[in-house]
């Protein structure tokens, strides 16, 4: 379960920004929930607090009765590691790792031996429609090819909790498709799965719909009027 | 008018792909077409070769009966700035430089003056709802965001063909309808407009679907069947 009390980020780097306010929020373990809202209103924001990849200025974020906000940087860090699988917006791929590389980077503080890491990144890129494309660097992939492993990263460590920023903005409609099913059975696993999307379909599986509208959180009845 | 002919290119730096094979096409004066197909079958590969921003192994394009394939570098270089906006999948913005300053870098071959470059390029940034953040710097915009600016940035030099990579897939419905108004518009002043899209709702504004599965061009009717 995470859960989140009065949340608020703000950005003064020269220019203020409120991303997000006193934003409360609770996700059972095991659902499947869809952040969404328009474009620069707070949900990547959102997404990278809750998984502990930022601080909020106030308010807090616990992660299975964890103060994440509380911990340590090291404490933080090993959470993440164990529990959390993250796909990026723009996927932060390693540009001088291969497309294999950068998925057995994910499973490096799992203590898995090397021989299984390999095995398992190739299963992963392959369960994604990449196993013609192991040995690619980023530069050589097209934009959907990138963000599936990003996706197959994501899963490496099979973590607990999957938080996946518009895992399928640079995907046609088939491999969206095939990807939806994919997270269908990751979730049926029992993991909790959290997703930024713009997309109907994604939106379709979810249990919950978390809507963001200028940083705040808008309840149900409040969003069929725009 | 843009016409290819046999258009073909293979990539073999190590890894040997054929991204694009024998594709023949023509897109009238003033045309919407739409590039579509599966996630690394060569559409982005396609809209670079058209836009002159990369080279075919062999075949040939011809932009306004030049042949693209046949000219100086220097000659190629002025014609794209002449003719040209171009939308990337993953934008290109100079991080160091201001969402205005990276609009009012395309018109810099134009002959504007510096004053008129910055009201043109405040005026194209609020048309795209960005008008509160012309000093922000790439790292302090959201991913739609920025897709924004590279989308104000290849309308700034008034292009009479406008070829854009994906340009709403960050983009949520709204954001989106928006963008198909403006795009809309471009296209009734006689600009050409050929964009790369998986989403229906771009697909649905064009004249003509051009469907790239495998390198290939695929006709009308093989499409249903997939
Ligand atoms: N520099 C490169 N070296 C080797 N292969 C490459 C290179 N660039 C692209 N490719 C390959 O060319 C093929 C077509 O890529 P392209 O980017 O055109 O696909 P796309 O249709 O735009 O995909 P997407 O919808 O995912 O953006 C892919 O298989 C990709 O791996
Ligand atoms: N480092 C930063 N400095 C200043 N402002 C920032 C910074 N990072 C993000 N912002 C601002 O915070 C707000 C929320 O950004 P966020 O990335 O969370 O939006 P989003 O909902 O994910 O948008 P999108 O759907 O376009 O990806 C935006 O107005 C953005 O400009
Ligand atoms: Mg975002
Ligand atoms: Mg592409």
């Amino acid at each position: 379960i995470i859960r989140t009390e009065k949340l608020t980020k703000v950005y003064d780097s020269g220019y203020r920004t409120v991303a997000l306010q006193q934003v409360d929020l609770q996700i059972p373990k095991g659902s499947l929930s869809c952040i969404m809202g328009p474009s620069g209103h707070g949900k990547s924001t959102l997404l990278h607090l809750i998984g502990g990849l930022d601080r909020p200025s106030s308010g807090k974020v616990f992660l299975d009765d964890v103060e994440l906000t509380a911990v340590t940087a090291d404490r933080l860090t090993e959470i993440r590691a164990r529990k959390l699988g993250f796909v990026f917006q723009f996927f932060n791929l390693l540009p001088v790792l291969t497309a294999l590389e950068n998925v057995q980077v994910a499973m490096m503080l799992a203590g898995i031996s090397k021989r299984e890491q390999e095995e398992r990144a190739a299963e992963l890129l392959k369960l994604v429609g990449l196993e013609d494309k192991l040995r690619a660097r980023p530069n050589q992939l097209s934009g959907g090819q990138r963000q599936r492993v990003a996706i197959a990263r994501a899963l490496a460590n099979d973590p607990e909790i999957l938080l996946m920023d518009e895992p399928s903005g640079n995907l046609d409609s088939r491999s969206e498709a095939e990807l939806l099913e994919q997270i269908g059975k990751v979730n049926a696993q029992g993991k909790t799965v959290v997703i930024v999307t713009h997309s109907e379909k994604v939106a379709e599986m979810a249990q919950q719909i978390i809507y963001i509208r200028d940083g705040q959180l808008v309840l149900g009845k409040e969003i069929k009027e725009q």
